[in-house]
């Protein structure tokens, strides 16, 4: 039996709208300490990875492991039909067919209860090592957001520079070309606004814009965005929960 | 001329 309650429906409407337009069939496995997604977009270079920690909910129950195999276009049509401050709760037996998701507004006696069939989903779950990084940078996630919307206007790759104090995004397209340089600084008095840099290796690295922007629609979930670059890794971006996190996983693109 | 790699370039299937 699980049995998962968020304190507030917000939260897990921002979780799967920060991944429901780059991926559509995901299993989520629930365990006793807590409920873990993976999936590979159509393409093959974005993955996401979810992590929702049992500190994440008000209440968690999950005596027994199982797999839910969801439609996350149909999932967010449900989401959609709760208030954001009504809370959640995630119910399922231990072999569904269907996951219960049930709203409650405490305020107004008001309770609405959905049911959503469950998808049998053939993915593979793919093993992430440890990696070696060679430079971490944490930003404000909206700041990463505007960037990325700006410089893909004008082109399908954005180029990423790390040195020593610089990190640079560059985009060059057909009609033009675009630059922004951030620098690291501590803001004191609001350290989400700050820019942390740890470089150990310069980074010169290229992406499609495309899952950049795909990427950004997890900033509702967190102020700040960690961004860990290698010249020999998919690149990681993560947004942390309370408890847990999403991640992106981005394969770069390289020069012939 | 840029090409694109895929995430299985890089991790390995469980």
């Amino acid at each position: 039996m699980l049995e998962a309650k968020f304190q507030e429906a917000s939260l897990f409407k921002r979780i799967i709208d920060g991944f429901k337009d780059c991926v559509q069939l995901v299993n989520f496995q629930c365990k006793e300490d807590g409920i873990i997604a993976q999936a590979v977009d159509d393409s093959r270079v974005l993955l996401v990875s979810l992590e929702i920690g049992v500190e994440a909910f008000q209440d968690y129950r999950c005596d027994h492991p199982v797999t839910l195999g969801m439609d996350l276009s149909s999932l967010s049509k449900i989401l959609r039909c709760g208030n954001n401050t009504d809370t959640l709760t995630l119910i399922a037996d231990d072999t569904p067919d269907a996951i219960i998701l049930l709203f409650e507004d405490t305020k107004k006696d008001r309770i609405s209860e959905y049911s959503l069939k469950l998808m049998d989903i053939d993915a593979d779950f793919l093993k992430i090592e440890d990696l070696q990084y060679d430079t971490t940078l944490m930003m404000p996630s909206a700041e990463f957001s505007k960037t990325v919307r700006d410089l893909s206007q004008l082109s399908d790759s954005l180029n990423i520079l790390v040195t020593k104090e610089t990190i640079k995004f560059v985009a060059t397209g057909d009609v033009g070309s675009g630059s922004v340089i951030l620098k690291p600084f501590i803001n004191m008095e609001n350290p989400d606004e700050s820019i942390k840099l740890d470089m150990d290796q310069p980074v010169d690295l290229t992406f499609g814009s495309k899952y950049l922007q795909d990427i950004v629609k997890g900033s509702a979930l967190s102020n700040k965005i960690g961004i860990r670059l290698s010249s020999e890794a998919p690149a990681l971006f993560q947004f942390d929960l309370s408890s847990g996190f999403l991640q992106f996983f981005l394969a770069p693109k390289f020069d012939d | 001329k840029r090409t694109q790699t895929t995430i299985e370039d890089f991790f390995g299937k469980n």
